[in-house]
């Protein structure tokens, strides 16, 4: 494993962790997409189907049980916990889950790197993945008024999907015969998605203020 | 490679 590919999985990891933080000790969720937060969720159990019958590492084995505990657990407190659950702007966040999962899935069946059921769910986790933050990108621009995690939460998941890229040209240029195009255009897809916030998160830490959207 | 089943990647 190269520092790109484990300072991603850091990242990817303290974004879920500021998000539980904010959840569990604020016991507020304002500002944050449960729409968004379903999709990952989705998004995990596809991916990892073969986390009992494919052994890859201690490590792999471990975060996949944190990133499926965690995004289960944020959903079941934004729709159950009964303090968060009342902080959660319903109204703003009306994305369309059918809107999004319906076409990874089509896109999936149609192109994949072999027609078996785990195979075209591991396929349609990748598609899904990177629209998944839509919703969420969606309501902060409704919402205009970010607090600091929040942001934060969307910066880190940003910079686990850019150290991710750079741990794809590392592995191409170390490792023979790693081309996988269906994992770099999906996450190239996914990572541009987040250029227009880093551009506003960016300008408000340059100028030391509070993180605003244009509307 | 084509055959790769096992991801290893998160």
């Amino acid at each position: 494993m190269n520092i790109f590919r484990l300072a991603g999985d850091m990242t990817h990891l303290a974004s879920v962790l500021v998000l539980l933080l904010k959840i569990h000790t604020i016991k507020s969720c304002a500002g944050v997409s449960l729409k968004t937060q379903e999709l990952y969720a989705l998004v995990f159990a596809c991916r990892y189907l073969d986390i009992f019958t494919n052994f890859v590492s201690l490590y792999n084995t471990v975060m996949k049980l944190i990133f499926l505990g965690s995004s289960f657990s944020i959903v079941w407190y934004m729709r159950y916990h009964k303090v968060v659950r009342r902080s959660y702007d319903k109204d703003q966040d009306t994305f369309r889950h059918y809107f999004l999962v319906l076409p990874c899935l089509v896109l999936a069946l149609l192109i994949n790197e072999k027609f078996t059921f785990k195979e075209v769910m591991w396929t349609f986790s990748l598609y899904l993945e990177a629209v998944a933050i839509l919703p969420q990108l969606v309501l902060l621009q409704r919402t205009r008024n970010i607090d600091n995690l929040t942001g934060q939460y969307v910066f880190l998941l940003g910079a686990y999907r850019g150290l991710y890229i750079l741990n794809w040209i590392y592995r191409y240029f170390t490792e023979p015969h790693f081309v996988h195009w269906i994992t770099w255009i999906s996450g190239l897809v996914q990572t541009l998605l987040y250029a227009d916030f880093f551009y506003y998160y960016y300008q408000s830490w340059k100028n030391n203020q509070k993180l605003h959207l244009p509307a | 490679s084509n055959d790769r089943v096992v991801h290893d990647e998160l």
